[in-house]
């Protein structure tokens, strides 16, 4: 469950560079 | 004489093919939109709808999508985790949208 949240995290991060 | 007339039918027969090639884009399969190709947001579509919280499986998608490949599927969540649209959960066949809309 921490490996998802640590995914989830990454996933973020890199669909907020994508939009910045 | 002949060949004046073949001549003259030559243009015309390409002119109207190349009118039918662009009128027909509405069945085009993988024109890409907003930076993704149709099979990418299908993929996308599918899996921000799914309810189960860990996600959609790759089976499940399989399922839904039957006209596409195993391969093409998988080609569209490689690409879709590497733009952060979707990450993986309890394995790396389960995938979550980001998007919270």
């Amino acid at each position: 469950l921490e490996r998802i949240r640590r995914n989830k995290e990454v996933a973020l991060q890199r669909l907020g560079e994508r939009n910045v | 004489r002949n060949n004046l007339m073949s001549a003259s039918r030559v243009p015309q027969s390409f002119s109207s093919a190349g009118i039918g090639d662009v009128g027909g884009y509405g069945g085009g399969s993988s024109l890409p939109v907003n930076g993704l190709t149709a099979h990418q947001s299908q993929v996308l579509n599918l899996i921000k709808n799914c309810p189960v919280p860990e996600g959609m499986s790759l089976q499940e998608l399989k399922l839904q999508l039957q006209n596409m490949s195993m391969a093409t599927i998988k080609q569209a969540v490689e690409f879709l985790s590497s733009e952060g649209h979707i990450y993986s959960t309890v394995d790396d066949d389960h995938y979550k949208s980001t998007d919270a809309e």
